[in-house]
């Protein structure tokens, strides 16, 4: 394992954290897309289903498990314990957009016509596209509490240090991964706007507000 | 290539 990829898992954990730990201080859920936070479990779901017959790593086996148990804690947060904090009056992106396309891409590009690798293939083209709810909310009210955009830009670092984590992978070992290299470009195209202005306003001690 | 099958990575 290489430095890329570590520091990557490391921010997408705290990104996780960071999500919770707002939730559950604030008591509030408000802010949070909650499709953007069930496309993540359905990511986890259909990506990590080879836990149960593919062994890789103690630590590639426990990193599974946190993303898939703490994705669907907070989805328990937000759909039970903190329910009316949530306005789904706002988070009105329409998640078939994401889906359907990702499953029509994950029948065309796979590593092979087995339900693994097409769950596979679709998990990764679903990633690159799940943040566009939150993105679409974030875009609706103009302005988001700290930790909310700290979540963000957390898990936009994890996806954009993959792909030096890639670039290394191919020139060491001479590993290719180009579905999950073509499907993260995308994913850090979509944050490239928000990165600008995390970088033009949060970074100076500003509010998140959108231009 | 079936290194990219080894899907090792998170």
């Amino acid at each position: 394992m290489n430095i890329f990829r570590f520091l990557a898992d490391l921010s997408h954990m705290a990104s996780i954290v960071i999500l919770i730990l707002q939730i559950r201080k604030t008591k509030s859920a408000a802010g949070v897309s909650y499709k953007t936070q069930f496309l993540y479990a359905l990511v986890f779901v259909t990506r990590y289903i080879d836990i149960f017959f593919h062994y890789v790593s103690l630590y590639n086996t426990f990193m599974k498990i946190f993303f898939v148990t703490s994705t669907i804690y907070i989805l328990y947060l937000m759909r039970v314990q903190y329910k009316p904090s949530h306005d789904p009056n706002i988070d009105t992106f329409r998640i078939e957009y994401i889906i359907a396309p990702s499953a029509v891409l994950a029948l065309i590009i796979n590593h092979g016509y087995t339900l693994y690798e097409i769950l596979w293939s679709f998990s990764v083209w679903l990633e690159s596209g799940a943040i566009l709810p939150q993105l679409f909310m974030l875009q609706r009210t103009g302005e988001a509490e700290t930790l909310t955009v700290h979540y963000i830009f957390a898990l936009g670092i994890y996806r954009l240090l993959y792909i030096p984590n890639w670039i290394y992978r191919y020139v060491t070992e001479g590993r290719v991964e180009p579905i999950a290299f073509l499907a993260s470009l995308i994913q850090t195209a979509l944050y490239s706007d928000f990165f600008y202005i995390y970088y033009t306003k949060v970074m100076q001690g500003k509010k998140f507000e959108l231009p | 290539n079936t290194d990219s099958k080894a899907h090792d990575e998170l």
